[in-house]
């Protein structure tokens, strides 16, 4: 555990806790893409069945990553039902889940069952925030909690990365399928990170441009 | 350079 880790892993938490904050303090989660949602939480279940024990702090981690992951689901199905509004939640997920089922088919360290799952992960963990950010060009604007809950997210995996490469030099270890998902997954949020820094930060509303 | 032996990052 370095701090860059420790510091990606507080950030993810940070992201759920502001989501369900934004969910509860508006009473909507008008905004939120129930796509990415489940996305996460096939990428969550499918990643930690996984029943290796590593430490209390992974495994409690995990648990509250399933956990949250399924309660934002309910809340987004059936308690705050009639303000998602799923016209504009278009994004064909298929298009995801297929493509990340054959890279964890090919791409994996073991061929058994946990490790394709746990690569099948990692790809669909990658790409899981499009139907989120497409949503977002959709609608052109977002509430600026929403912006927080997915810039904290953004810097879960960007800390990632610098967690990384002090492991290469301290441990010796490169695991490629976690960095080049990795890589993919912070680029898509570069996009983002720009309106962010440039408007949200700013004191401004987030709004792309025309 | 080898990859992790397990899966520690969440």
């Amino acid at each position: 555990m370095n701090l860059f880790r420790l510091f990606g892993d507080l950030s993810h938490l940070a992201s759920i806790f502001i989501l369900l904050h934004k969910i509860y303090t508006t009473r909507s989660c008008r905004g939120i893409s129930f796509k990415t949602q489940a996305l996460y939480v096939a990428v969550f279940v499918s990643r930690y069945i996984d029943f290796t024990y590593i430490s209390v702090y992974n495994t409690l981690m995990k648990l509250f990553f399933i956990g949250s992951s399924c309660y934002i689901l309910y809340l987004m199905r059936i308690k705050y039902r009639p303000t998602h509004d799923p016209s504009i939640d278009t994004f064909r997920v298929e298009y995801l889940v297929g493509p990340c089922v054959l890279l964890g088919l090919i791409f994996n360290y073991q061929f058994t069952v946990i490790e394709v799952l746990w690569s099948f992960s990692i790809f669909l963990e990658s790409v899981a925030i499009l139907p989120q950010l497409f949503m977002l060009q959709r609608t052109g604007e977002a509430e600026t909690i929403t912006t927080h809950y997915l810039a904290a997210l953004g810097a879960y995996r960007a800390l990632y990365i610098p967690n990384w490469i002090y492991r290469y030099f301290t441990e010796g270890t490169v695991d490629p399928i976690a960095v080049t998902a990795g890589l993919v997954q912070t680029g898509l949020y570069l996009d983002f990170f720009y309106v962010y820094f440039t408007k949200v930060m700013q004191g401004q509303k987030f709004e792309l441009p025309a | 350079v080898n990859p992790p032996k397990s899966h520690d990052e969440l």
